[in-house]
């Protein structure tokens, strides 16, 4: 299968890096061989999932050439790989800015491991700038978190832009997997508003599992598990395996 | 007095723009004169207030030279203007990077016009690129939101550790006016367990006033109101003027 996914959305605080983290661990439960890039600065992913200290990063492939293979570790879930994040890599995102081959950077390097792996998830950081560029430029396709609030559907327009503009020129057959809506509240009229409104103007691509508000996700992160091994019991694990069921229906379609 | 603050925090979603939005239009209803700075390319906040289309942005003011004051428009709220975004600050922020002078580029455009407001507040994007670092360059002082989860206190030392080199050079007079926590679940254990963190590593540093979570908050920006004029009998409102007091206070010290 050999599949890269960008998870990305420049609004802050959507999801990104729950959805990276926690999709990618279920795939690898069901068997699959999955890599996790982070591909953001803050390296949250990184923290989450990395379990020994790691020297090298992906900055120092993208910087200095170093062959991904040589930074990947291995993470909390058996199955599961992860090439971690470093604050060098806001030095890389100015880099990168000024020379149009660096487009290419992680496109190329990941071409060398790419068949070791059936998925390859990348984290990226809130923004539209060169690091998310890169992330879209090596994708097969993106998928996008929403937030069930009002800002992150106010920048879906810019994004969806960008993904448009890369696909007539640089990665023509760059896929839109869909949205997920995240953070759901089923408490509040607004969630349900946004819910109706991303699916009036998106449609079929908006999944149908949507990640419920649920305070076990904001807690695994300091426990450095994903939420099926944090909270084995708790309904949310159910929810994100219906998640990565559906995300492999859509990919195969 | 006319300070100027800059309301910052690299991790995405921790409520910069709330903060940003309904401090200034606090300070505005307490008969202050304020000028809010948008320098996010997602536009958020000029969204949330600018009340009439715009043609200029604080993009035109760092790219072409435009006059700040060219650019400034009234927002919904008596006594506060705003300097509006727009999708061409990212443009700006890849030109920055590459010019050592265009780091005081902001600095200088508010000097024209730092006399006729009082406080001048600048909301950044989730990033320490380099719109923040001009941000920083030009500011008397940070203000720095704080969700109370997990990772946005995991990336606090590498955000104050920039303000520090900041201080050595660029901007030595560059204060830390606290952290104010942020959508603040009281029912919820690790609410409390990240304000009981914070407050022991940053002591007198951290408001007193929390901002609760509150759907108020949340649905305010689709209304394009602050949330004073868009809830004004909800006690949210009475939380904003407090954490206004506070600010006030803690300024004069
Ligand atoms: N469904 C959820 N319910 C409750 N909390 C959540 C949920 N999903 C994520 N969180 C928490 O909300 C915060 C934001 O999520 P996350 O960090 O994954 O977003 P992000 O889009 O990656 O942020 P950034 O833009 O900074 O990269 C985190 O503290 C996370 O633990
Ligand atoms: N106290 C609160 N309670 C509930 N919702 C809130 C609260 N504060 C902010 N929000 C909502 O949470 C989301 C994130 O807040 P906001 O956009 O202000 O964060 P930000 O730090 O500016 O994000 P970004 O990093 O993308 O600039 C928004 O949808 C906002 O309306
Ligand atoms: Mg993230
Ligand atoms: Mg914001």
């Amino acid at each position: 299968v050999n599949t890269v996914i960008t998870i990305a959305n420049q609004k802050g605080g959507v999801g990104k890096t729950d959805l990276a983290v926690n999709l990618s661990s279920l795939l690898a439960g069901m068997g699959r061989r999955v890599l996790l890039i982070d591909f953001d600065p803050q390296a949250n992913a990184s923290y989450y999932l990395a379990q020994d200290e790691y020297k090298l990063s992906i900055a120092d492939v993208l910087l200095d050439g170093i062959p991904l293979e040589e930074i990947i570790v291995k993470s909390c879930v058996k199955g599961l790989d992860i090439a971690p994040a470093s604050i060098g890599l806001s030095a890389a995102q100015l880099r990168l800015a000024s020379d149009v081959n660096m487009q290419f950077k992680l496109k190329k390097a990941l071409s060398a491991i790419k068949n070791h792996y059936d998925y390859i998830l990348i984290d990226t950081p809130p923004s539209l700038g060169p690091l998310t560029i890169n992330a879209f430029t090596a994708a097969d396709g993106i998928l996008v978190p929403v937030q069930t609030h009002f800002f992150p559907i106010h920048g879906l327009s810019d994004l969806l832009k960008t993904v448009d503009e890369l696909r007539e020129v640089i990665n023509p057959n760059l896929r839109f997997y869909g949205i997920v809506l995240t953070m759901y509240d089923r408490r509040t009229s607004l969630a349900k508003e946004v819910q109706q409104v991303v699916t009036a103007r998106f449609n079929g691509k908006v999944f149908k599992t949507v990640i419920p508000v649920c305070i076990k996700l904001a807690e695994a992160p300091s426990h450095r598990k994903p939420i099926t091994l944090y909270a084995p019991n708790n309904k949310i694990g159910k929810v994100y395996t219906q998640l990565a069921e559906e995300f492999l229906k859509r990919l195969e379609n």
